[in-house]
C-alpha cells in the first residue's frame, strides 16, 4: 500500500538521532513533523477499514476518526456529533482497564457499553490552562470521563455515547469544582 | 489554616496550605515541586563560556530555583471515576493531581509554557519528587536502554574513574519509561513513570527530578547553529504531559504500569445515527 509505505518512510526518517533528541534545526524539525502527519493521515483509511473488519459490522461501515489533538482536549467528532461511537483498541497482550477522557461541549451524556449497560461517567470542566493553550481550536469546555473496564487483549471494545432526550443521563455525574485560595 | 487533605478511593494526598505543594501521600512524606534551572549563557569561545543549548544541558549554578509565582489556588473535583486536585500557578502553568478509581498510582498531569524569556535567561524546567524518608545514598535506577533497569550512582561511573565537573548536568541520565529510588534497609520505594523520553537525576536524598521542558536563547556550538527557542504561534512552545507516581513496595507493579502507559489504548470516534441498541 502506498500510504503504508509513506508512513513507514516518514517514521524511518524520523529515527535520525537529531529527530529523536530534538537537536535538528527548526525547519528540519518542522519537515519531520509534516512527513509524520501526512503518514498518519494517509493511514487513517487503512485504520478505518481494519477496525470495521474487526468489528464485524455486517456490511455497514463506520468512518473511524482518529483525534490527534486529544492531548490538548480537542476532538471535532465528539464536539459536534451526538450520538457517536468510541472504540478502544487494546494493544497489550493482557486484559487492561483505561480511564477515557472525551472533550465535549456542555450537556449531559449517556454511555452504553457493548452489553447494553449504562456506564458510570463524570463530566469535568477542562482546566483553564488547557483552554488557553496556544493553537488550540476547540469548542469543548468539558471532558466526559468514564472507565473502560476489562478491555480484551489485542482487541476492540466500543461504547455508544449520546445526549439523551428529556432527562439527563442517570449515570452521569457533573463534578462541581471547589476552589481553595492559598494565602500567597 | 491547616494543610489540605484530599481522600478518594482509598488514597489520600496532603497539600501544604502556604505553598500549595504536595507534601504527603497516605502516611508517606512525598513532596513534589516544579522548579527551573537558569541556563548558562555564553559565546562558546572557551569551555567556561559554553552555553546551554539543544545538545548541552548546562545550568548556571547548581540549585534549581522555584517558579517566580507560587501556586495561587487549588481546585478540587470529586466524582465516581476520578478525583482531581488542580494546582494553579499562573495562566499557562498548572498541575493536575489525579486519583483514579481502582488504580493505585497518582497521575500528575502537567501543563507548562510558553516559558517566559523576557529576562533574557533561558530556562530548563524540572518536576522534582522527593521522599525524604527514602535513604538512597545517591543511587537511583533508570530504564535507559528501554529493557533493563540500570543502577546510577551520583558522581560515579561503572567502568572508569570520573571527575564530574558539572555537578548537576553530569548526573542526569536518559529515562524512557520509569525511574525509581529505593531504601535498601526498609525496602521502601518511590517510582515515577514518564510518558516520553526525558532526563532524570536524583541530586537530593530520596528525590527524582525529571526535565520536562526547556527554552534556550543561545546556540551551544555543537553543530545545530541555532538556539532551542521554539516559537510556535509566535510565542514559545507550550507542553503537556504526565507522570504516574507510585509509592508501593511491590517490585513488579512498575513494569506492568509502564507497559500500560507506553501502550495505552488507541481511541477512534465515529458519528452514527444508530441507537445504542441498534449498534449493539
Amino acid at each position: 500500500s502506498n500510504v503504508l509505505n509513506q508512513f513507514q518512510r516518514s517514521q524511518a526518517i524520523a529515527q535520525h538521532h537529531d529527530a529523536v533528541t530534538g537537536t535538528a534545526k527548526q525547519h528540519v524539525n518542522n519537515d519531520y513533523i509534516v512527513r509524520l502527519d501526512q503518514g498518519i493521515r494517509g493511514c487513517s483509511g487503512v485504520f478505518s477499514e481494519s477496525f470495521n473488519h474487526l468489528l464485524s459490522l455486517n456490511g455497514s461501515t463506520l468512518n473511524q476518526e482518529y483525534c490527534a489533538m486529544l492531548n490538548i482536549s480537542q476532538c471535532q467528532t465528539t464536539e459536534q456529533n451526538s450520538p457517536f461511537i468510541v472504540t478502544l483498541y487494546n494493544p497489550l497482550a493482557f486484559r487492561s482497564s483505561h480511564t477515557v477522557r472525551i472533550p465535549v461541549t456542555d450537556g449531559s451524556y449517556a454511555i452504553t457499553d457493548h452489553e447494553g449497560r449504562l456506564v458510570a461517567s463524570q463530566m469535568v470542566p477542562i482546566a483553564e490552562a488547557v483552554l488557553l493553550l496556544p493553537g488550540r481550536n476547540s469548542n469543548a469546555t468539558n471532558e466526559l470521563i468514564f472507565r473502560a473496564e476489562d478491555l480484551p487483549p489485542l482487541g476492540l471494545r466500543s461504547y455508544h455515547v449520546k445526549t439523551p432526550e428529556g432527562k439527563p443521563g442517570k449515570r452521569m455525574l457533573r463534578s462541581r469544582p471547589k476552589t481553595i485560595q492559598l494565602p500567597n | 489554616k491547616e494543610d489540605i487533605l484530599v481522600s478518594a478511593y482509598g488514597l489520600s494526598l496532603k497539600f501544604d496550605r502556604q505553598t500549595g505543594h504536595l507534601v504527603q501521600i497516605g502516611n508517606e512524606s512525598v513532596e513534589q515541586q516544579l522548579l527551573f534551572y537558569p541556563a548558562m549563557a555564553g559565546n562558546n569561545s572557551r569551555f567556561e563560556f559554553r552555553a546551554s543549548g539543544a545538545y548541552i544541558f548546562r545550568p548556571n549554578g547548581t540549585d534549581a530555583l522555584p517558579l517566580e509565582q507560587p501556586a495561587t489556588k487549588l481546585t478540587t473535583i470529586f466524582g465516581p471515576v476520578i478525583t482531581e486536585i488542580r494546582q494553579h500557578i499562573n495562566t499557562n502553568t498548572m498541575q493536575i493531581f489525579r486519583l483514579h478509581r481502582d488504580e493505585s498510582f497518582i497521575e500528575l498531569d502537567w501543563i507548562l509554557g510558553p516559558i517566559p524569556i523576557e529576562d533574557g535567561i533561558g530556562k530548563e524546567y524540572i518536576s522534582r519528587f522527593t521522599a525524604p524518608e527514602i535513604r538512597n545514598n545517591g543511587t537511583f535506577f533508570t530504564d535507559s536502554n528501554g529493557r533493563e533497569m540500570l543502577q546510577r550512582q551520583l558522581n560515579h561511573r561503572l567502568t572508569y574513574k570520573v571527575n564530574v565537573t558539572e555537578p548537576t548536568a553530569g548526573n542526569f541520565y536518559p529515562v524512557n519509561s520509569f525511574a525509581y529510588v529505593e531504601d535498601k534497609s526498609t525496602r521502601s520505594r518511590m517510582t515515577v513513570l514518564n510518558d516520553r523520553a526525558q532526563g532524570v537525576s536524583s541530586l537530593l536524598p530520596g528525590s527524582l527530578e525529571f526535565m520536562i521542558h526547556r527554552r534556550l536563547l543561545h546556540d551551544d556550538a555543537f553543530g545545530v547553529g541555532e538556539a532551542l527557542n521554539e516559537t510556535a504561534y509566535g510565542v514559545g512552545l507550550a507542553a503537556r504531559g504526565s507522570h504516574w507516581l507510585g509509592v508501593e513496595n511491590s517490585r513488579s507493579v512498575a513494569r506492568f504500569l509502564a507497559q500500560r502507559m507506553a501502550h495505552s489504548p488507541i481511541l477512534t470516534f465515529s458519528p452514527t445515527t444508530l441507537s445504542a441498541e441498534e449498534f449493539r
